[in-house]
């Protein structure tokens, strides 16, 4: 039978003239290495669910991407993380909103479909969850990443809400070559 | 945000999203990421669908639920629904971002009405495409 699998990394205003060439091929990097992770496991026989699950984490313990590691900041200089998982032949899913100490999220939401019988669970409840099911909590200073924080900075400056990605927040990464935005 | 929608050999579907939100957010907002049928949805009968976007304008489009339906009811192609929903409806509500998609024939999406998005495919063969920009 046939297999595929197709990934993104976020959207918004990234333009090859504000990108270096050592971000660049960062990124293409982390894409190749995420996808190819999922790949592998659809070529071997495995499920779709754990193609997908195992190729988000990768993007998720990479700082480069807005999840997981790479998760930027709140107007209160945390980090909260979403996710949600959806299964094609059961129509089941699973979610979960506003964690501040699970390195995977992607997992949590797989295991609030997996081994509830809710959808969706949020906030300090789905951090209980998590322990009972097993999984080790992170101290919240494990997603700290000083580009995310210092845009947060620059951001509050201007006090505006900004999409990750979009033109402002490109501007502030230090690795922009154009040294002339703040 | 992060995503990815998968077929497996025994032809099932699976889509997943992840996220850190939005710069500067208050008061608990939650975007799209974690709402099945906005951020991620899939379903044998048509496609799986992960996307990456200005949430509020995700959640009321319901973009993911809405381009899986255009085909199982309309018999649009994965890349005609996908067009219809992220370079029409999402425009039309003043929103912007874009979707991965996959259907049950392998066929696929990476539509999007940003400057870019970083996004791969890899079929079975193993066929690599990793693009960034428009």
């Amino acid at each position: 039978g046939s297999f595929g699998i197709v990934i993104h990394g976020g959207a918004g205003t990234i333009l090859k003239k504000n990108m270096s060439d050592s971000l660049e091929t960062a990124y293409r990097e982390k894409l190749t290495e995420a996808i190819s992770r999922g790949h592998e496991i659809l070529a071997a026989g495995g499920s779709s669910m754990d193609a997908v699950t195992a190729t988000i984490n990768i993007m998720e313990d990479s700082p480069l991407f807005n999840a997981g590691k790479g998760a930027v900041f709140t107007h209160d200089q945390t980090n909260e993380l979403d996710a949600s998982v959806m299964d094609g032949a059961s129509l089941n899913a699973g979610a979960i909103s506003g964690v501040t100490r699970i390195k995977n999220p992607i997992d949590l939401a797989r295991a609030v479909m997996d081994k509830s019988e809710h959808v969706m669970l949020s906030g300090v409840g789905a951090e209980q969850f998590a322990e009972e099911q097993g999984f080790a909590l992170v101290d919240p200073s494990y997603f700290y990443t000083k580009r995310r924080f210092e845009s947060l900075q620059r951001i509050k400056e201007r006090e505006t809400t900004e999409l990750d990605h979009d033109d402002k927040t490109a501007f502030v990464d230090p690795f922009i070559k154009e040294s002339k935005f703040g | 945000t992060v995503g990815c929608v998968a077929l497996d050999k025994s032809g099932n579907l699976a889509a997943g999203t992840s996220t850190g939100g939005m710069t500067n957010k208050r008061y608990n907002r939650i975007g799209d990421a974690p709402i099945i049928g906005a951020g991620t949805y899939a379903n044998n009968a048509s496609c799986a669908v992960s996307s990456t976007g200005w949430g509020e304008y995700f959640i009321r489009a319901m973009v993911a639920h809405d381009i899986a339906v255009l085909m199982e009811y309309k018999g649009m192609s994965i890349q005609e629904a996908a067009q219809e929903v992220i370079q029409k409806k999402v425009p039309a509500l003043g929103g912007d971002g874009g979707i991965v998609a996959i259907d049950r024939g392998g066929n696929i999406a990476m539509e999007f009405n940003t400057a870019g998005m970083y996004r791969a495919h890899m079929n079975k063969e193993g066929s690599l495409t990793v693009k960034i920009y428009k």
